[in-house]
């Protein structure tokens, strides 16, 4: 069965667009069937994966809106079984245009999973991927929203910073609140240290700290910080592509093994 | 007379947290009296100015809901000359509450210069402080709007970093709009290059092409990445007090004397 994550942390700059182009095209070498979907209306993970500007006419704020299909709005990237909704600015108007829209939380699990009543399975996503990623905007808005309430899980990433476990309790309180009013199935998939740098010792600090406070929730797969994660986006290709043998390469593919074994037991 | 600053870019973790606290100290160390106010519903600037939680009672949402006055919502910190203004989650449900007020953008402007019609000069802000830096969200939605509509200049923070580049012509239309049609007298102050890194061409080659691309406006002084400067929120002190030799507190002082400079020959 399809199962959609929704990548989001109101903290800006932790590694959520690096997260979502990453896992994706880790999970889509190991033979997985992977849609991105660009919900932040800067682009970022468009760029990251090639899509040029004019190439992005129709792109999430279509799928939402209704004014595009998902096989309209999903375009294939350069990678095997990795397919994207780009994003552009048009998105920043949707947060207005939605308002009053009774559906307005619903609107991106619907695009992905068919209107209220489609049964479980037929939707237009569940007959062509296995996995959804969905890149968040930094901000608990309406876009956060419909992204936590597509999903079954979230994948939060967090930048191993003194900030970054202050806006997490916000985000835990978020997902409980969308859990209780949109999504009963909604939970945490995991929480996935960005950045982790071993020479420094607030890193190493807040690391500790992180899997003290969370537990198993916290993969054991951690990102180290890497220079060639940021490099890849100029080219517009994933960091596997790019260079398949840097450690920030090796590493999100060892995330999404572990991603799999939860999948398996959760 | 004041002069008012929004420290703005919605690329999230860019340094606009880190700026706000240090520049301000900065301004604050060599005599300017200067007010900080926080914008940002994680209340980031806040923490790294020692504000504890039960200490933000009255915050930033008061101030801008006229529920309190800026006497009542501004409190001193550790540092000579540094008043702040706190924020915390109370902030998060602005939004909505003033959704339809028609006077939405200009609470904050109100709340430091007083209501329309007050002379210049003569606002709560006007009396108190010779600067107030404004700190605002990853995000371009009505509390970024209301830092821009209070401001007379925007102070840019843009990472060496490859996404960096990708947001900033959103940003400049953004305040195109502001200045059009909410205050005129808004400009960019500038652009300040955050978490340069010598050792690393990527963050060489964005530090360049921004020079090329925005000249003048871009600030000479850089800001090295620099650990203390993350350090330093976790002992709840802009990095002035934390280590004032450190590479970075050294950067921020130079960059407050370059702000200084331009503010006398803009
Ligand atoms: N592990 C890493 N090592 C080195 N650089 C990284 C790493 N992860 C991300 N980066 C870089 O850090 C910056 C921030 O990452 P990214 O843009 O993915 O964060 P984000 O959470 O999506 O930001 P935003 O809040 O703006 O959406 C980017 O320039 C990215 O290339
Ligand atoms: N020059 C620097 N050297 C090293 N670390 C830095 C530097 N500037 C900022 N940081 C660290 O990088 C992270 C992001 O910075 P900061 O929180 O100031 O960015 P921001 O733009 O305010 O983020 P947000 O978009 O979430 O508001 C923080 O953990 C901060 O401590
Ligand atoms: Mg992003
Ligand atoms: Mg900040």
């Amino acid at each position: 069965p399809l199962r959609v994550f929704a990548v989001s942390n109101q903290k800006g700059g932790v590694g959520k667009t690096t997260t979502t182009i990453n896992l994706g095209a880790a999970l889509a070498a190991v033979g997985r069937r992977v849609l991105l979907v660009d919900l932040d209306p800067q682009g970022n993970a468009s760029t990251g994966l090639g899509v040029e500007r004019r190439q992005r006419e129709t792109n999430s704020y279509h799928l939402l809106s209704g004014r595009a299909s998902l096989e309209e709005a999903a375009q294939a990237t350069a990678s095997e079984n990795l397919w994207v909704v780009p994003a552009n600015s048009d998105l920043a108007g949707l947060d207005l245009e939605i308002s009053d829209s009774p559906r307005r939380a619903h609107l991106l699990r619907e695009a992905l999973r068919g209107p209220e009543g489609t049964p479980a399975g037929e939707g237009p996503a569940d007959q062509r991927f296995d996995y959804v990623l969905i890149d968040s905007p930094p901000s608990l808005n309406l876009l956060t929203i419909n992204a936590m309430t597509a999903a079954d899980g979230v994948v939060v990433p967090l930048q191993c910073e003194f900030f970054a476990l202050e806006g997490l309790s916000q985000l835990l309180d978020t997902i409980d609140r969308v859990k209780k009013t949109l999504n009963r199935a909604l939970a945490v998939q995991g929480v996935v240290l960005t950045m982790y740098d071993r020479r420094n010792s607030l890193s190493a600090q807040v690391a500790a700290d992180v899997r003290e406070y969370l537990g198993g929730v916290v993969y054991e797969t951690s990102i180290p910080r890497n220079v060639r994660l940021s490099e890849a986006p100029s080219h517009g290709k994933p960091a596997l592509l790019y260079d398949r043998a840097c450690a920030g390469s090796q590493a999100y593919l060892r995330l999404a093994e572990e991603v799999l074994r939860r999948e398996r037991d959760p």
